[in-house]
């Protein structure tokens, strides 16, 4: 159940997990 | 940065449960899979409709640069302690300090394994700082009084060994059992009581009182 959630909030919005993952790269 | 947390979880072994889901997973998904749980999921079991699952995203939205900030500095804190002590352990080949290094070792691969991000819940996570605190300082005190550390071994065996059988078959069929877990952490707090006391544990803990929880849980 979880991870099926996990992925709709993936395609949900995916603007804001790309942010994520430039600010996880970032030194 | 991601760079250098992907280095200190580099040599994280596998992960003890079998076929465990995230076991194969890139660091930089663990961490984006906990700011999700983190940010939008903390009740996902309450979600069961689209309703429920629009108002989840709206409420997590504004938090999600906070909790990012929170996995990171949690993850970074743990990774960057688990690298110190993995290099100090096998620094140690002193062939008398056998059993502690190995009980060091075995503390350690079950804290920290590949997927552990996902394994282990939140709220354990956020102990973990603590933990590896503990485990730092008992390597720290090793060399002072081997002895007394081997004392605190047999101490700790009294009530590990049996909670280690049984987790270890369950880990092998694949089943996470809630009660091994709670007396898993309640080991982790009785590490700190005798190794590292300096370090306060989180529940008031002993062999008996865990042995008492064993019976209660009908274990």
């Amino acid at each position: 159940h979880r991870a099926g959630l996990r992925r709709l909030v993936l395609l949900a919005m995916p603007a804001e997990i790309r942010e994520l993952r430039r600010r996880l790269q970032q030194p | 940065t991601l760079k250098m947390l992907r280095l200190q979880y580099a040599k994280a072994p596998s992960p003890p449960l079998k076929n465990a889901p995230a076991a194969h997973r890139d660091l930089e998904d663990e961490l984006i899979a906990l700011v999700i749980d983190r940010a939008f999921l903390d009740e996902a079991d309450e979600i069961r409709d689209e309703m429920a699952f629009d108002a989840a995203l709206r409420a997590g939205r504004p938090r999600l640069h906070a909790v990012s900030q929170e996995v990171h500095e949690l993850v970074s804190n743990i990774l960057g302690q688990y690298q110190a002590i993995r290099k100090r352990l096998s620094g140690l080949t002193q062939i008398n300090w056998l059993a502690s290094t190995q009980d060091m070792q075995g503390q350690l691969d079950r804290l920290v394994f590949r997927g552990f991000l996902q394994a282990v819940p939140w709220e354990r996570l956020r102990h973990y700082p603590r933990y590896l605190r503990a485990l730092a300082l008992r390597l720290e005190k090793l060399p002072l009084d081997p002895g007394r550390d081997q004392r605190w071994i047999r101490e700790l065996q009294q009530v590990q060994e049996a909670w280690r059988e049984r987790w270890q078959v369950a880990c092998e069929k694949g089943v996470v059992d809630e009660r091994l877990e709670e007396i898993r952490w309640l080991i982790e707090e009785l590490r700190i009581s005798l190794f590292a006391q300096e370090v306060k544990t989180a529940v008031p803990v002993s062999v008996k009182r865990i042995r008492k929880r064993w019976n209660e849980l009908g274990l």
